[in-house]
């Protein structure tokens, strides 16, 4: 019986039995689009198996990359206007060579309770990590920034297209070196640290979840001549 | 020379037998997301070749069923899958990693001779 389970492991791209200790959360997108596919199926009506319509995609395989990075403890909290400093790392070593990178978004949640009676805008920067983190330095050494935003409300995760830095890195792995991800208090509005600030930052450190959607498409299963014909 | 229709019970005719395999007897809901199960549908069943025109069989299968007839060394036309369909598995792996994949034809919707 273990040789059979081995056997449809594999048939189904698994190397061996997985057994995850917790289940991550799964954010609706991907529950969403999993209903669609079923529902189609179960309805038997035709649908394009490499193509992901609620993306605007093409591809056939879909996967939510956990952040497996760590939060950069400041010396003295808010120094700066700091309120939060982590470096996301995600693990791409599941994607096959074969597969071609069709989307890659970074989503940010930063937790709905974390918003609440915001007080003093945030900004959000995020870096990609361009060399390798050396023993005693505090922060990694930022390379180029991509992304700078306010947080002014709730407003659910937040999405950036990571698409040309997750190519660079699977074709390189050894450039994933992550990202580089600092939310500061803007300017002119941290003056005189208070008590609440302190609270926001700590909510957000508890709250916060990065992952990476990453969607690709194996030609061997999508060759153009067979989703033509279909 | 004409050809003894055998006596074939409905029962033993070419069908869909219906098969629902729970993941949770198998343990892998522990790793398996959704579905709660697979729907393991197989084909079984005689194409004797009095009924394979009303079997949804092929042509193929009518002559390759006229053939046996006549030449018991030729294959009996088989019970196949004439329809499936795909499914989706969303699940995670060694890595944490929360995979949404399809499958295509997985699932036995319709049988046939072939």
């Amino acid at each position: 019986l273990q040789l059979q389970e081995y056997d449809f492991l594999q048939f189904l791209g698994l190397d061996k039995m997985t057994l995850p200790r917790t289940f991550q959360p799964v954010p609706s997108i991907l529950n969403k689009i999993f209903q669609d596919w079923e529902a189609a199926a179960t309805a038997g009506d035709w649908q394009d198996l490499c193509y992901v319509k609620e993306l605007g995609v093409y591809g056939n395989l879909l996967r939510l990359v956990p952040d497996q990075g760590f939060f950069l403890y400041l010396k003295k909290p808010f120094q700066d206007d700091y309120c939060l400093q982590k470096l996301l790392y995600f693990n791409l070593s599941a994607i096959k060579a074969k597969e071609q990178l069709t989307m890659a978004q970074l989503r940010l949640d930063l937790g709905s309770n974390s918003y609440y009676n915001l007080g003093p805008e945030l900004e959000l920067a995020l870096s990609v990590v361009q060399e390798p983190h050396k023993w005693g330095q505090v922060t990694p050494t930022p390379g180029r920034r991509f992304a700078l935003q306010s947080i002014l409300w709730p407003q659910g995760a937040l999405r950036f297209s990571l698409q040309d830095v997750v190519q660079g890195w699977n074709s390189n792995p050894q450039k994933n070196l992550g990202l580089f991800l600092e939310i500061m208090v803007q300017e002119g509005r941290g003056s005189g640290v208070n008590f609440q600030l302190e609270d926001i930052c700590t909510r957000l450190r508890r709250s916060f979840h990065a992952s990476l959607l990453v969607v690709t498409l194996n030609p061997e299963q999508c060759q153009p001549s067979s989703r033509k014909r279909r | 020379a004409a050809i003894p229709v055998p006596k074939v019970s409905c029962k033993n005719l070419c069908h869909r037998h219906q098969l629902f395999i729970n993941f949770k007897d198998l343990g892998w809901h522990k790793w398996v997301i959704a579905p709660k199960g697979f729907m393991a549908n197989y084909c079984h069943g005689d194409c004797p070749f009095s009924l394979t025109t009303y079997l949804n069989s092929s042509n193929y299968a009518f002559m390759q069923a006229l053939m046996h007839e006549v030449d018991p060394e030729v294959p009996q036309a088989t019970c196949i899958p004439t329809k499936l369909s795909p499914i989706s598995i969303l699940y995670q792996d060694n890595n944490d990693n929360v995979i949404l994949r399809h499958y295509e034809d997985m699932v036995v919707d319709e049988c046939g001779c072939g």
